[in-house]
């Protein structure tokens, strides 16, 4: 319940429709899009239950190993109700054909295969808001002071999740594991994310602001 | 830390 009440609204992406479309476009407004919406998901993580007890190395350590899944999987839950379309904001939606212009097939279609995934398991707002919590407290940084207290949140957005199923899902008393079994390819897919933007970020043709380029660098 | 610092202090704010 605290998670659904933590959950951030989406934020609009306004493209500037004074500048022609371009690659170049389309990654500057994703670029200012992701770093509004890190802005809003550390603001979020804060209302983790359990977060905010971590020392502050720890929480700036699980955020900086785990944003881009978190990311990532905001933009996926808001994708499940379209067909292969990408819901980056309400008025920022990506086909195949704007991927393409962007430079951003691969990486897109790898987006799109983790919404065929939570589509094909009738993924719930609850478990996405749980699921989330999760990848955050399990990003496997290097840099943990205090692991002991990391693997307790982890037990207990972990134990929330399996009471939700147990609850909600009786009929399926795996849909907790398949749940988790899906975290390997977020993973994946936020790497390769963040190697594009990494070198994206080398071209130096396309703006971007400093909390983005903060954790990017911390991904480095 | 210092490289990280708008990171930090956005933890550190109490919003």
């Amino acid at each position: 319940s605290l998670l659904l009440v933590a959950e951030p609204e989406g934020i609009f992406a306004m493209p500037d429709p004074t500048v022609p479309e371009s690659d170049i476009k389309a990654l500057t407004t994703l670029c200012d899009l992701a770093d509004r919406e890190l802005v809003v998901n550390i603001g979020w993580a804060k209302h983790i239950p359990g977060f905010p007890s971590l020392s502050l190395a720890d929480q700036m350590s699980l955020l900086q190993s785990g944003w881009m899944e978190i990311l990532i999987l905001r933009v996926v839950f808001r994708s499940l109700a379209l067909e292969d379309k990408l819901v980056y904001a309400e008025d920022y939606i990506m086909d195949e054909e704007q991927s393409k212009l962007a430079g951003l097939l691969d990486l897109n279609n790898a987006i799109l295969q983790l919404v065929k995934k939570y589509k094909t398991m009738g993924l719930e707002k609850e478990e996405f808001v749980v699921l989330k919590a999760i990848a955050l407290a399990n990003s496997d940084s290097m840099q943990i002071e205090d692991s002991e207290a990391v693997q307790r949140l982890q037990d207990v957005l972990h134990g929330a999740l399996q009471d939700y199923e147990a609850t909600n899902h009786p009929e399926d008393p795996r849909r907790a594991g398949k749940l988790i079994m899906t975290l390997p390819l977020l993973r994946q897919t936020a790497a390769r994310a963040v190697q594009h933007f990494c070198s994206i970020k080398q071209d130096g043709r396309v703006p971007m602001h400093k909390l983005f380029l903060e954790l990017l660098e911390a991904k480095a | 830390k210092e490289k990280h610092k708008i990171l930090h202090q956005l933890l550190q704010n109490s919003t």
